[in-house]
């Protein structure tokens, strides 16, 4: 997987975080 | 709204790419925030949600919680191998898969989570939480349920075998 991939993968995921700490 | 399946899957894709899990006493909070409404299914997420955050449930504020858990994931257990209730899933889910072939061939790929991976799931997460199933005798009926889903193609499955239920059993069996 190219790094500029997985870099946009890790900001979404990180993104996902909610404000109590859990993911959506 | 966070869900802690999602937590899970979260968590396991940043290990995955080997980021550092950001504001992780925050996610702990909201794991054992979550506690109380822990079902079969989700139990298996939360302890390996747990797990990845490299927590164990212990301490004097999460005692009661571990026990708790412990509790339920012992009644699951028993449910999926001794209860009616498996008999009244198996005709549901029958009913189910009829109703796809008839109408669409689309539907009928829909995923339900079978008896082997509840089962699977269940004692998962008493392994992980360092547990042991507390009913006498249940490991031997455990393995006599796995193996009445072995069919005469040597896999394990619930009407025909595949690769996952065979997956789940060989797990528990091993």
């Amino acid at each position: 997987i190219p790094s500029k991939a997985i870099s946009n993968v890790v900001a979404y995921i990180k993104s996902r975080q909610g404000e109590d700490g859990g993911y959506l | 709204e966070s869900s802690v399946d999602d937590t899970y899957y979260a968590l396991a894709a940043l290990k995955l790419l080997r980021e550092e899990i950001p504001y992780k006493n925050r996610t702990l909070k909201f794991l054992y925030s979550k506690i109380e409404d822990l079902n079969l299914h989700s139990a298996y997420y939360w302890v390996n949600a747990l797990h990845i955050l490299q927590e164990r449930p212990q301490g004097a504020s999460k005692v009661d919680a571990l026990s708790m858990l412990s509790g339920r994931a012992n009644k699951w257990v028993e449910r999926l191998v001794r209860s009616d209730m498996l008999d009244f899933e198996r005709v549901s889910l029958e009913s189910d898969l009829d109703r796809s072939r008839d109408s669409s061939a689309e539907i009928s790929s829909i995923e339900l989570p079978t008896q082997l991976e509840q089962l699977f799931k269940t004692l998962d997460t008493i392994k992980k939480l360092g547990l042991k199933v507390k009913q006498p005798n249940i490991r031997d009926e455990v393995i006599k349920k796995v193996l009445s889903f072995l069919k005469p193609d040597h896999g394990f499955g619930f009407t025909n075998s595949d690769v996952p239920s065979t997956f789940y059993s060989l797990t528990i069996l091993s």
